[in-house]
């Protein structure tokens, strides 16, 4: 908690939870890691997920699995979201820049783009 | 300042799009951003073509020529403004719609465009600065890094450890003064994030992130755009 609060550097990251989270929402993702193959199931029907043979599936539902405990330790870094399924629980988190982010490394340009005038912030 | 408000309440934000599986959220930020200015600019929302920008917008870094806008392989939101204002503008959606792909070539009309960049310009990296720019003048086209989006359900996301190296651009619409912060045991205020990854992402398509303290690099990369008043 101490290198968290020092990286973000705001002392409310010293408060940290210590009762178990089983009631919490990011709780449940240890029912999910339990239930992996009903909640692939679920995954492929709710998000329409077709793969091309019997060796995909099981390559996608490893990445799953992968994915579950991903979010669980999101939930754990950030308890004021909730963290679970979504539509890309079946990709590599590699797959999912390649195929979902784009945005290029700023560079030389935004810095020369003038900035904009301060405005008042108060009344 | 206000301490809520949401360009949403206000008629300035299309509904959800979706880019599919192609790396243009930076086509899709810069058209909100213009669809914002628009409207403010002429009173009418008008939905913008984000394939223009695919399709046609090549522009590079002046000092970095292989830098460059290029499609579904990435772009960043200011060389599209740039792109934009030397092109004349964006046609609407409905003119040259979304196809998720960029190997189909460029068929601009400039006489179909439908809202003109008059100006575009960068906020600094200072909260209520981003706050009055975005009360001011429209949403915010802005840079964040997306490690958490993608197991994001809902709620204000606000992670301990978050890299500030941004990978996507989204748009800023709007923030909150108290996001419950149960960890904390206090409410936060967080910004309102319109993402282009369809309704079915996140909060019917919108994200929440806490607002103040640059998590995730959202308040080091902000860009506001204007628009003509009457580009046709």
């Amino acid at each position: 908690a101490a290198a968290a609060a020092a990286a973000t550097g705001d002392e409310e990251t010293l408060i940290r939870q210590v009762v178990d989270s089983a009631s919490t929402a990011g709780g449940s993702k240890d029912d999910l890691l339990l239930n992996a193959d009903a909640h692939f199931s679920s995954f492929l029907r709710d998000f329409g997920k077709n793969y091309s043979g019997p060796e995909e599936h099981a390559h996608r539902f490893k990445v799953f699995k992968a994915n579950l405990r991903r979010a669980r330790r999101h939930q754990k870094l950030d308890p004021s979201a909730v963290h679970g399924i979504t539509k890309f629980s079946d990709l590599t988190p590699a797959e999912f820049r390649r195929m979902y982010l784009g945005l290029r490394k700023n560079r030389r340009s935004f810095r020369t783009i003038h900035d904009a005038p301060n405005l008042p912030t108060n009344d | 300042l206000p301490s809520d408000f949401d360009w949403r309440d206000r008629g300035a934000v299309t509904g959800v799009k979706d880019q599919g599986s192609c790396g243009s959220c930076w086509s899709f930020s810069a058209a909100a951003a213009l669809e914002g200015a628009n409207y403010l600019a002429t009173g009418h929302l008008i939905s913008l073509s984000e394939q223009q920008m695919v399709d046609c917008d090549h522009t590079c870094d002046d000092s970095e020529p292989d830098a460059c806008d290029e499609g579904c392989n990435g772009g960043l939101m200011t060389t599209a403004f740039e792109y934009l204002l030397k092109s004349g503008g964006l046609e609407t959606e409905k003119d040259y719609p979304y196809t998720g792909t960029d190997r189909g070539a460029c068929k601009f009309d400039k006489s179909e465009v439908a809202a003109s960049v008059s100006n575009f310009s960068v906020v600094s990296v200072d909260e209520d600065q981003i706050a009055a720019n975005l009360v001011k003048h429209g949403p915010l086209a802005v840079g964040i890094n997306a490690v958490f989006m993608q197991t994001y359900i809902g709620g204000v996301s606000c992670p301990y450890i978050c890299s500030k190296h941004q990978d996507h651009g989204v748009l800023i619409v709007g923030y909150g003064s108290a996001g419950y912060a149960p960890i904390r045991l206090k409410d936060k205020p967080y910004w309102i994030i319109k993402n282009s990854w369809g309704q079915n992402w996140g909060e019917h398509g919108y994200y929440k992130i806490c607002k103040g303290r640059n998590i995730c690099g959202v308040e080091a990369m902000v860009s506001t755009v204007s628009a003509v008043t009457s580009p046709r």
